[in-house]
This record gives C-alpha cells, sequence and structure tokens, in this order.
C-alpha cells in the first residue's frame, strides 16, 4: 500500500507584520521536522496511530501552534484543550474536551479509546482519567505563553473572540 | 489547531486533531476539534480528514463526515468533497480549512482563509510544507 502523511497547523488570516521572516521559517521548520517524524514511521512500517500521535506531540510540544504548549486562552487566562482521534479499520474514537493538565492531548484521545469504552471525555474527568492512566499532566501555567497572554487580553478588551491563532488573525463575535 | 492524518503499509487511515480552541472563551466552550465527525474523521473505506477554523459552524456542518459521506455516496473525490463541505462551512458564515487523504494516498488540502500551515508527504517521498 500506499504511505502517505498530511498535517496541518492552524488555518486563518496571517497578518504578514505578525509574520517576520524568522518566524516565517521558524514555521515552516517545525512543519518539516513533524511531518518528516511521521513519514519516518510509516516507512519504517509503523502504524497510522503511532504516525499520527508522534507528529501532533511535536505540534502541540511547540509554543508555535495553538495546541497543547502556547494554545490559546480564555477569557479566564487560563488553557483549556481538545483533542481526538479516529482508527479508519474499525471506526474506532477517542477524544477528550476541557483538559487544564494534560501535557499531550493526542495522547489522551487514544488512551480514551484504547483504554475506556468511551469516545469522549471531559473537564475534571478526562484529567483524572489521564493521571489514572499514568500519561504526563502539567501545571496549566506550562501551557501558558506571553504572546498567547497578551492576544486573550486584546481580545477581552475589545470583547471579541479569536478562532484561530493570533498570528492568523481572525477576530469574529461569537 | 493542529491536526494529522496518515494511511500506512496495511493501508489503515488515521486521523487526529488537537487544540486549544478559541482565545477569549467562556462558559466550558468546546468547538469542533474533539468531535468526531466534525473535527476529526477516518474510515479506511475512504478517507481521513482534520478539520481547522471556526468550530460552531464545523459542528453545524459534520463537515468531517460530510467530505466522507461525499466520497462513499457520491463518488466525489477527496479535494472536491472538501470544497463542497467548505462552501457549506462558508454559506453559515464560517470558515477554515481541511486536511485529508483518501484510501490510495491521495491528499487534500483546502482552505478558504488567507493562509493554512500545511505539510505533506506522498508515497514518492516529496515533501510540500506551505503556509499562504
Amino acid at each position: 500500500n500506499n504511505i502517505a502523511i498530511v498535517i496541518h497547523g492552524g488555518a486563518g488570516t496571517i497578518l504578514k507584520e505578525n509574520m517576520t521572516p524568522e518566524l516565517e521559517s521558524a514555521y515552516l521548520q517545525k512543519l518539516e521536522e513533524a511531518v518528516k517524524t511521521g513519514y519516518q514511521i510509516l516507512q519504517e512500517g509503523g502504524t497510522s496511530q503511532k504516525a499520527v500521535e508522534e507528529t501532533i506531540k511535536i505540534m502541540e510540544n511547540s509554543p508555535l501552534f495553538n495546541a497543547g504548549v502556547g494554545a490559546v486562552l480564555t477569557n479566564d487566562e487560563t488553557v483549556s484543550l481538545d483533542a481526538s482521534f479516529m482508527e479508519g479499520s474499525n471506526l474506532n474514537a477517542g477524544a477528550i474536551a476541557g483538559s487544564k493538565y494534560i501535557k499531550n492531548p493526542i495522547s489522551a484521545a487514544i488512551s480514551v479509546m484504547d483504554d475506556s469504552p468511551h469516545v469522549l471525555l471531559s473537564s475534571e474527568g478526562a484529567d483524572e482519567f489521564a493521571i489514572k492512566m499514568g500519561l504526563d499532566t502539567m501545571p496549566n501555567s506550562y501551557f501558558i505563553t506571553e504572546r498567547r497572554l497578551n492576544s486573550v487580553r486584546r481580545a477581552k478588551k475589545n470583547d471579541e473572540l479569536s478562532f484561530v491563532d493570533p498570528f492568523i488573525n481572525d477576530y469574529k463575535y461569537g | 489547531t493542529v491536526g494529522c492524518v496518515a494511511i500506512d503499509k496495511n493501508g489503515n487511515i488515521s486521523s487526529g486533531t488537537s487544540t486549544g480552541g478559541t482565545t477569549n472563551k467562556k462558559w466550558g466552550r468546546i468547538g469542533d476539534a474533539p468531535i468526531i465527525g466534525a473535527g476529526t474523521y477516518a474510515n479506511n473505506n475512504c478517507c481521513g480528514i482534520s478539520a481547522t477554523g471556526w468550530g460552531e459552524h464545523f459542528i453545524r456542518n459534520v463537515v468531517a463526515y460530510d467530505i466522507a459521506a461525499q466520497m462513499m455516496y457520491n463518488d466525489k473525490s477527496i479535494t472536491e468533497a472538501s470544497r463542497e463541505s467548505l462552501e457549506k462551512v462558508m454559506k453559515t458564515g464560517g470558515d477554515g480549512g481541511v486536511i485529508g487523504l483518501d484510501k490510495n494516498g491521495n491528499v487534500s488540502m483546502e482552505f478558504n482563509t488567507a493562509g493554512m500551515y500545511r505539510a505533506f508527504i506522498g508515497n514518492d517521498g516529496e515533501l510540500t510544507v506551505k503556509i499562504y
């Protein structure tokens, strides 16, 4: 069978003034690192599940993207993380929503699929489940970056919602 | 939001999406990323999808499953189906993008915003990385 992998890091209106050449090359490098990591797993005969998990973890661990470290902030200036995973062979699926402490939400979504009879766990329950499964958890402050803090304070001042990355600004009213 | 779709040597397709949601969200607001069928879908009989954008509209239009359904029942290509579903999102007032692979490893990276961070490596090992 053909192997292939595709990734995204968010969509929206990219504000040129925010996107310096250094930042643009940082994004391009991180995207290349992530997609090559997953492709190598596939080339070595690894599963698409493993490829998806390891690729997304690289982006969750990078402050460049709105996921894991560097996630956008809520109105009360905390981070609240969501993730989902689905397997095409048997339509199995797992997801978490509203987590405050799970370091790699994609791994928790996969654990919900593999280790629970459920598809979607939310809020405190998702965090409790992750701790019970021995997944890495971090204090909420671990996920917070200055760039996102500034962004939410700006949005609060204008009472706006932004559905995508501050470097891909699309202020929308809910 | 970040996402990934992969197809392995056994033809198994997996899809994943992970996000911090939307800036300044309140009241436990959840978007499409953790919703199977809206932000994430995978089915070896047709494709794998991961979405990013205005979550409320991706939920209302059940975008990830809508793309798969067009491919399974209307025999659409993954790119045609992705474009049609993004049209529906626009009609309800939203925007964003979707990435996907079909069961033959064909790729789709459609978006109706000014940019989408995206990258792809096909069976030939050729790397594509883009922003705009």
